[in-house]
């Protein structure tokens, strides 16, 4: 029943497939309940966003926005030489393009607000990215982040400790304290064999890893696998299926719509902004229940390739798919009845010193660790949520490695895959793997580490020198799990989503933003500008006084006897005020300014003091200039004063 | 002027070190935790360029501006890490370097 006028909505497929029914997110049920993302706020990190853009202008939030690279509020791309810089701005347009505006197409939570960081335009620190991670975080809701690490297949890398504790406090304190929500995009290395657990921001427990499946469900070629993925949503596949259609920038060759958006890039903010509409129906969900519900909502389906493996807990997992598809209806209908999960429990191992030989293929090196009930008593850690492994392993070509874990239900999850392109002889120096794939199993019992040498050299040349474990889960039991997963189906039939119905939702904790009033450069320069011109003019007037007093010192009327003043109000005045207070208009005009008022001049006394000498001329000179055009006849010094100036 | 002003976001592309510190307990947090890392700043001939976002205790410490030549910027940049690593304050540092991050 949704019409739109976007010329371009009925391509967005993803929104509402008519050519294959189901291939698409499942939202227009929840718009029809008018669940669009209202009150929430999502902020695309990346190169800018074009926020003048008719698509973008209604729903754009300068609160929550910000530019890193020039260090100014307003984060509107650069133009640059390589046309690049429309990411941000397409990013923007899947979450919340305006509908009904005759512009270009819809975003997924049309009724959000957008904001934009950027900072992928200019030299990126880890100062900055954690600025970024942090910025505005009590007014944006949801961090939407489609870049990453190199995508090469070679490349280890993530977060470093500036970025981690910014994750780490945006969880703790953003969004009121439930936790800011931060959405990345898996990788684009498919083609180079990569794996997302390579990438620290992919496999951090603080961030929600969306992959990407193109308009047949299938692995694009471009995507990677990953055990620490949680779901997949659409994107662009090959040539011959769609892309993503959304708002474009219009600077340089931009028309401020394309049909063009794909990757990892395009499947993110697709997530975020179903995200925005699960917040909308229930703002106090935490940073974990988004995540449980994700993982509670995903739907599997059917996909040859890919490997669905189901675990203890009846949840299916593929290292292509995640849990699976996202889907607006259940992740809306599961968020609107979703009462909070149990704080989140941890158990770190001892770090565990091996210094074992890795052996070739098809031999492995296999390491166990027992997590005991006494082990798990002191954080009454029952069921898991994210699995991690830190390792140390010493190998000529890093690629070769294969790193396999088993959880104590027999749950298997690649972690390490090998990678053809990584002849890196560095190895890994406490390297932290995760896995999703035990999630709600039991946490006690024995977990195996096996890692295998599948490269081609004669020799085994690997060593594991020392790996950690440590699981994150909470007090919930088996049957906890099995039980929320029935309340879902229950919901799933729409029943509870109308504004009938409502669960207690706390307000959260007012957390000040830290940054105090921030001075942006213009206003900087506008002040020291101010400034100097202030000081430049109080100078200026002061020698002007100085010069003036000077010269009347030294002038003959005052030498010879007391300087005629005139008849002024007898009260004691300053030197100086007498200067600045005396009229430069001549007795005439005084007088007949008198006469105007009626009364007779009291006196024919000169109004004009006759200070008017060479010195003082240039008084009158200059009030003269500033009075402009009209030049009064050059004066002359000694006769007829009263003629001078008015 | 423009890339001191509040809690920084970039150095002004020179040498710059992240800075953890000790978090000295009591009241004005804050306060102690900024005059402190002047100190620290000032002890490693770098300036303080401020609070890093909203990590509380972190602080970006930036080299003085001006031109400087190769091996003067090395023992600089030396004598900073040496200071740094040694000051009692300074809990955790690391030099900054450009991060390679792609769109995807």
């Amino acid at each position: 029943s949704i019409h739109f006028n976007d010329p371009k909505f009925p391509q967005q497929w993803h929104l509402n497939n008519r050519r294959s029914p189901g291939r698409d997110i499942n939202v227009t049920g929840v718009w029809e309940r008018n669940v669009t993302g209202r009150g929430v706020t999502v902020v695309v990190v990346d190169d800018g966003v074009e926020h003048t853009i008719q698509d973008i202008a209604p729903n754009y939030c300068p609160e929550g926005s910000y530019d890193l690279n020039s260090n100014d509020p307003d984060p509107m791309p650069h133009p640059d030489t390589e046309n690049g810089n429309h990411h941000g701005t397409r990013c923007a347009g899947e979450i919340a393009a305006v509908p009904n505006n005759s512009f270009c197409a819809v975003g997924v939570a049309y009724g959000s607000r957008i904001a934009g960081i950027r900072v992928l335009d200019g030299p990126l620190t880890d100062s900055m990215e954690a600025v970024a991670f942090n910025k505005h975080y009590q007014i944006n809701d949801i961090y939407s982040c489609s870049w990453g690490p190199d995508d090469d297949g070679k490349t280890v890398d993530g977060p470093h400790q500036l970025g981690k504790a910014a994750l780490q406090h945006g969880v703790m304190a953003g969004r009121q304290g439930f936790g800011s929500i931060f959405v990345v995009a898996s990788g684009n290395g498919g083609q180079h064999n990569d794996n997302c657990n390579y990438d620290g921001y992919a496999n951090s427990i603080y961030t929600v890893t969306i992959g990407a499946v193109d308009e047949e469900g299938r692995m694009p070629f471009y995507a990677e696998e990953c055990a620490s993925m949680l779901a997949v949503t659409f994107s662009g596949g090959d040539k011959m299926l769609r892309s993503i259609v959304t708002t474009d920038w219009d600077l340089q060759k931009g028309t401020g719509c394309t049909e063009g958006h794909t990757g990892t890039s395009a499947a993110a903010p697709l997530a975020a902004g179903m995200i925005a509409l699960m917040l909308q129906v229930r703002p106090c969900l935490t940073w974990r229940d988004v995540q449980h519900i994700i993982v509670f909502t995903a739907t599997q389906y059917e996909d040859r390739r890919a490997d669905w493996l189901t675990n203890e807990a009846g949840f299916s997992h593929s290292h292509q798919h995640g849990f699976g598809l996202l889907n607006a209806w259940r992740l809306v209908n599961a968020a609107k009845i979703w009462t909070s999960v149990p704080y989140l429990a941890s158990y770190v191992s001892p770090v565990l010193k091996e210094n074992k030989a890795i052996p070739q293929s098809p031999r492995s090196l296999e390491v166990l660790w027992n997590v005991s009930r006494m082990d798990l008593d002191m954080s009454g850690l029952k069921t898991l949520e994210h699995v991690a492994v830190t390792v140390s392993i010493s190998h000529p070509r890093r690629g070769s490695l294969e790193l396999t874990l088993f959880c104590p239900s027999g749950m298997m999850s690649l972690i390490g895959a090998p990678r053809s392109m990584d002849s890196d002889p560095n190895g890994f120096n406490d390297w932290t793997f995760s896995t999703v794939r035990c999630w709600g199993e039991r946490a006690r019992g024995i977990y195996r580490l096996v890692v295998r040498d599948v490269g081609d050299e004669p020799l085994q040349v690997g060593v594991l020198q020392r790996w950690q474990l440590t699981l994150y889960g909470s007090v919930w039991s088996p049957i906890d799990i099995r039980d929320r997963q029935r309340l879902l189906e229950g919901a799933m039939s729409g029943k509870y989503l109308h504004d009938g119905f409502a669960l207690p939702c706390p307000p959260g904790l007012k957390i000040p933003e830290e940054d105090g009033y921030v001075l942006t450069p213009n206003t900087l320069k506008m002040l020291v500008l101010v400034g100097c011109f202030t000081v430049f003019w109080t100078v200026y007037y002061m020698l002007e006084l100085y010069l003036s007093q000077r010269n009347m010192a030294s002038s003959p009327g005052c030498r010879s006897g007391p300087c005629h003043w005139p008849p002024q109000s007898r009260r004691p005045r300053e030197e100086g005020t007498e200067l600045e207070s005396v009229p430069l208009c001549n007795s005439k005009a005084a007088d007949s300014t008198e006469m105007e008022n009626g009364g007779p001049s009291r006196t024919s006394e000169r109004r004009t003091p006759d200070l008017l000498h060479e010195g003082d001329w240039s008084l009158a000179q200059n009030k003269r200039a500033l009075d402009g055009p009209h030049q009064h006849p050059p004066p002359d010094l000694l006769q007829g004063k009263e003629d001078q100036i008015c | 002027l423009a890339e001191t002003s509040g809690p920084v976001t970039q150095s002004s592309g020179g040498l710059s070190w992240a800075v953890h510190l000790h978090s000295p307990e009591g009241e004005w947090e804050e306060e102690n935790l900024a005059r402190q890392a002047n100190a620290v700043a000032q002890a490693a001939g770098l300036v303080n360029a401020g609070r890093i976002g909203e990590l509380q205790g972190h602080f970006l410490f930036v080299q003085p501006a001006g031109h400087r030549e190769a091996a003067e910027a090395e023992a600089m940049r030396q004598q900073a890490e040496a200071v740094l690593a040694e000051h009692a304050a300074v809990r955790w540092h690391s030099e900054q370097r450009l991060l390679k991050r792609a769109k995807r």
